[in-house]
């Protein structure tokens, strides 16, 4: 954990001790809300160059006091050889990897305790939006007119929606968890508050059951 | 608190669970 340097609570609590402490899996709201606010802090880490990074596992996504979410400095995993930089040091891992990996790890969150021989029931959208940030989906012709996060907006909700086929970039896939809301305005304040909760309900939990200890 | 419960079937061949398996 993130702790403060004074030894005192942590302000931050990796997606993997949360998973170990609960000893179950997320919640379906907890992984909209964990996507969301990861792409977010994304997106300002590609404003400021930083080097893209991989996901390697839950214990490099961080959930922090203030429910912002961060994919931890050096999350390459120490099996992934360094990513070739460019010009001005910037990486060049993909964005699109980036939410690759990114995916991989909000399901195995989801599935977390499960065995092997079982599958757990996603709700549609949220199986739709993993399927496509994993890039899972498997091409049969029918769904090929692209998720387009352009800026003419949303006029049609529920005909976007249907039209996921493709996430390119952090915010299409910020844009499907907005809309997966009934007001996608409120977004940036729900999806922080779910992770606000989040990390203050294990932090209780770990409280408790040191105590218990 | 902050849970919710979720139904389990057995995992599918074609299904998010075998394609996310395949992936790593």
């Amino acid at each position: 954990a993130a702790g403060g340097e004074d030894g005192g609570p942590p302000d931050a609590l990796s997606l993997e001790e949360i998973l170990r402490l609960y000893n179950q899996p997320i919640n379906e709201e907890q992984a909209w809300a964990v996507c969301y606010q990861c792409c977010g802090s994304l997106r300002a880490a590609d404003a400021r160059r930083r080097p893209r990074r991989r996901a390697a596992s839950a214990a490099h996504i961080r959930v922090w006091r203030d429910g912002t979410v961060t994919l931890a400095p050096g999350a390459g995993g120490a099996e992934e050889p360094p990513p070739a930089t460019g010009k001005l040091g910037y990486s060049q891992c993909t964005e699109t990897e980036v939410i690759e990996s990114l995916g991989i790890i909000i399901y195995k969150a989801l599935d977390y305790g499960l065995k092997e021989n079982e599958e757990r029931e996603l709700s549609p959208p949220l199986e739709q939006l993993i399927d496509h940030m994993a890039n899972t989906v498997e091409a049969d012709g029918s769904n090929d007119e692209g998720y387009e996060a352009a800026d003419e907006g949303m006029e049609d909700e529920d005909e976007d929606r249907r039209k996921v086929s493709a996430i390119r970039s952090y915010r299409d896939v910020m844009k499907l968890c907005a809309a997966h809301l009934p007001t996608e305005s409120e977004a940036p304040n729900h999806y922080q508050a779910v992770c606000r909760a989040l990390f203050a309900e294990t932090m209780e939990l770990h409280t408790f059951l040191t105590k218990i200890k | 608190k902050g849970k919710s419960l979720y139904k389990i079937k057995p995992r599918h061949d074609s299904g998010i669970k075998a394609k996310i398996s395949m992936k790593t």
